[in-house]
C-alpha cells in the first residue's frame, strides 16, 4: 500500500501545482508530505517506510502501515500562495481563494486516479465571476476522464452543461425534474474550442 | 464508467417512483431554493452507504423518509438505486452495469441490494472500491462543504489519497 | 433580567412570525421557548419564573437567572415550514432557506432591539434571485432604523446600495478603497419606491 | 447611531494607514475573491473586542498583522479603530463619538484604547453594551457564518435574545 500510496502522492503533487497555476495565475502551490505524531518533524522520506505494509485493503487499518520506524504516521499539508503575497496560514485566505484551493486539489487526485463521477453541489458558491469561468474550463476539460454533475442555483454555471435538468417544486413539497440535452455549439465552454472565457 | 441512472421512491421530496438518468459529459441541476436538487446529492451519497444521517441533513436516517407535504401523506420507506454503467468493463464484475439499492423502513430497517441480490454493506463497498468510488467518497461534495480539505486534518488527506490509490 | 427577556422574546417571537411570511410566501414560522436540562419538557411559562433574576449585567452568570424552580434552563427552539410543506427538522431544509430562516431571525431581533450597525458578509450567497430580492427589499425597509454594511461579490446586491464601496488588490498584496455615493434615484431598490422587485 | 469610520494599520492587507468612512443607511462592499473585504470584516470583530483568533481565520492573534507581500515587508503591529457616532446622544456617554482602538505586536503584546485613553477589554465592552453592541457581537454575520444560528444551541439562542435584551 505504501507503494502506491506513494506514486499516486507524487502524480497528485505534480497536478496540483499545474492546478495552481490554471486557478490562480501568478501564485504557486504545493503539497507537502510531513511527519505527524509525537515528533512533527517533516521528512519527505516517511512514506517510503514500510514495503511490509502492502495490503490490498485501501479501507484496511493502516495506522501501522504508514507509519515510519519512528512510530509517527504521515500527512498530506497543503500550501498556496496567491500571485503577489506571501505564504501563509490557509485559514487567512479568502472564502473564494479556499474554495479554489480545494478544488484544485480533487482536480489534482482526478488527474491521477479518475472516480468515475464527481457530484458537486454549489462547490462554485463563492466564486466571482472570472474565477467561476477558471474553474468552468477545468470542468470541461476533464469532462473526457470523468463524468460531472454539478448542481447550482447559478445561470453562468448552466453554460457548461452538455444536459440541464430543471428541477422544481409546486405548492406541495413534490420534486420534479425536466432534463434537456443541449445542442454541443450551445456549450460555450465545450473543450478547447469557442473564445477565451 | 459513469453514473447511468438514479431512481428515488419516497425519498425526502421524491415521494413516489422518479427515475433520472445521467449521460457522460457534464449535467448541470439547476432550480430555485428548496425545490430538491441537493436531494438528489444526498440520494446518491446516502445510496452508496454513508453511515451518518447529518451527512444528508437528518439527526436519524429515517428523517430521509418522505414525511408528507400538502395534501400528501408521508410514505413508510425510502428507497434508492443507483445504476452505474459498467459497459467498459473497467470494474471487478461481470456485469454491464452495477446496481446498488439502499432502502430504509420507519422502524429504521434497512437493506441493500447488488444487482437485485440482498447482500451487505460491506458487500457494496468492495462492488465500487473497485470503480474507485471509494468509502470516503470524495468524488460526492454537499453543499457548503467544498471548503472541508481545507479544514482536514493532514492524516485525513493522506487517507483519501491512499484510498484513491 | 428575566423581565427584560420575556418582554424582548414576546417582540422577537411576534417578529418571526411575521419576518418568516415575507421571506416564506405562503409558509409560516415561531420562536418557542422551550426547557433544557434533565427534563426537556416545553414549558411557555419557564422565563417568567425568577423574579430575583433582575440584574443589570446582561454578560454576566446568567446560569442560575433562567432556571424555573425545577433547575432546568430556558431554550429557544426555531420552527419554520415553508408553503406546501410539512414541519419537520430545520436541518433538513436547503442552503438557500436555512440563509433565510436566519436572516428572518437576525430581522427579528432588530426590530425588537436595533443595534446600531449590521455587518453582513456573503450573507446571501445561498439565495436565488427571488430570495434575494425579498432579503434585499427588506435591508432597505430597515436602513432607517440601522446602518447596514453588506459584503457580496454579486452585482445584484449592489443595486441596494445608497454607497458602495469598490474593493481591488494590485499584485503586490494591498487593499485599496474606493467609495461612491449612489443618487437616490439609482437606488433600484430604495424604501418603498420604484417597481415591485 | 452608526459606524462612522474605520481606520487600519498593519492590519491583514492593510499595511498603511487606511480610513474608511461610512455614512448611515446602506454600504454595500464589493470587489473580487481576496481583495479584502472580509478583512474589514474581520477588523471590526477584532476591533471590538474578538477573542478567538478562529473568529478572524487566524490560529494566532498575531497572525492579523499584514505579514508582508511583494516588495513589502511584514509590519510588526496591527492597529484598528472604530468610531461609533453617538451625536443623537443615545449611548450612556457624553462624547459625540466613541472611538474603540485595539493593537497587536508581534510578540502578542496588546492594548485597547476608549477615546484615546488606554484601557482594559472590560471597559470596552461596558461602553459597547451601553450602545447594543454586544458581546455576541451577533450584528456582525461573517462569511460562511450566516448558518449559524440554526446549527446553535436553543440556549445560545435566549443568551443572544437576552443580550440583546
Ligand atoms: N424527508 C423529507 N420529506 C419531505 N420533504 C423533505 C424531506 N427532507 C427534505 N425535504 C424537503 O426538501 C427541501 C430541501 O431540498 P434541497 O436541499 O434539495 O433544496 P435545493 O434545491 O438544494 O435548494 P438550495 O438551492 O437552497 O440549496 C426542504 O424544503 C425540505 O423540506
Ligand atoms: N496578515 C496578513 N497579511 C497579509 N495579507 C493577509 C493577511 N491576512 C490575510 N491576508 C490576505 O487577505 C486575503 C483575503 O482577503 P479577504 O478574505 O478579505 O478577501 P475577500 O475580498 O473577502 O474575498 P472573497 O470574495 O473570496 O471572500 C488573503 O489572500 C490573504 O492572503
Ligand atoms: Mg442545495
Ligand atoms: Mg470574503
Amino acid at each position: 500500500i505504501a507503494a502506491a500510496f506513494e506514486e499516486t502522492f507524487e502524480a497528485t503533487a505534480r497536478n496540483f501545482e499545474e492546478m495552481v497555476s490554471e486557478l490562480f495565475p501568478g501564485g504557486r502551490g504545493r503539497l507537502r508530505r510531513m511527519e505527524i505524531g509525537p515528533k512533527p518533524v517533516e521528512q519527505s522520506f516517511a512514506a517510503q517506510g514500510s514495503a511490509e505494509a502492502a495490503s490490498e485493503d485501501a479501507c484496511g487499518e493502516d495506522g501501522d502501515d504508514d507509519q515510519d520506524g519512528h512510530g509517527s504516521e504521515v500527512g498530506v499539508e497543503i500550501e498556496v500562495t496567491p500571485a503577489g503575497k506571501s505564504m501563509r496560514r490557509l485559514s487567512l485566505l479568502s472564502g473564494g481563494e479556499k474554495s479554489l484551493v480545494a478544488l484544485a486539489f480533487v482536480f489534482s487526485v482526478l488527474l491521477a486516479r479518475p472516480c468515475p463521477f464527481y457530484i458537486l453541489d454549489e462547490v462554485e458558491a463563492a466564486l466571482d465571476d472570472i474565477n467561476l469561468d477558471r474553474f468552468l474550463r477545468l470542468v470541461r476539460r476533464f469532462a473526457a476522464r470523468s463524468q460531472f454533475i454539478v448542481v447550482t442555483h447559478q445561470k453562468r454555471t448552466m453554460d457548461a452543461a452538455d444536459v440541464l435538468y430543471g428541477v422544481s417544486m409546486a405548492g406541495d413539497g413534490i420534486t420534479k425534474v425536466v432534463s434537456r440535452k443541449l445542442p454541443p455549439d450551445q456549450t460555450e465552454l465545450a473543450g478547447d474550442a469557442g473564445p477565451a472565457v | 464508467m459513469y453514473l447511468k441512472a438514479l431512481n428515488l421512491k419516497g425519498f425526502k421530496s421524491f415521494p413516489d417512483r422518479t427515475r433520472l438518468n445521467f449521460s457522460p459529459g457534464v449535467s448541470v441541476i439547476v432550480g430555485p431554493n428548496g425545490c430538491g436538487k441537493s436531494n438528489i446529492t444526498d440520494a446518491v451519497l446516502w445510496a452508496l452507504g454513508e453511515q451518518s444521517p447529518l451527512a444528508v441533513r437528518g439527526q436519524t436516517m429515517q428523517d430521509v423518509i418522505f414525511a408528507g407535504g400538502k395534501g400528501q401523506s408521508a410514505r413508510r420507506f425510502a428507497e434508492v438505486e443507483v445504476v452505474i454503467d459498467n459497459s467498459e468493463g473497467r470494474a471487478n464484475s461481470e456485469f454491464s452495469e452495477i446496481s446498488v439499492t439502499r432502502r430504509i423502513e420507519r422502524g429504521g430497517e434497512g437493506e441493500y441490494r447488488l444487482n437485485g441480490a440482498r447482500c451487505r454493506l460491506s458487500d457494496v463497498l468492495e462492488a465500487l472500491s473497485d470503480t474507485n468510488l471509494g468509502r470516503e467518497m470524495h468524488s460526492v461534495i454537499s453543499q457548503g462543504r467544498v471548503e472541508q480539505i481545507i479544514n482536514s486534518k493532514p492524516r485525513d488527506r493522506r487517507l483519501l489519497i491512499e484510498e484513491a490509490a
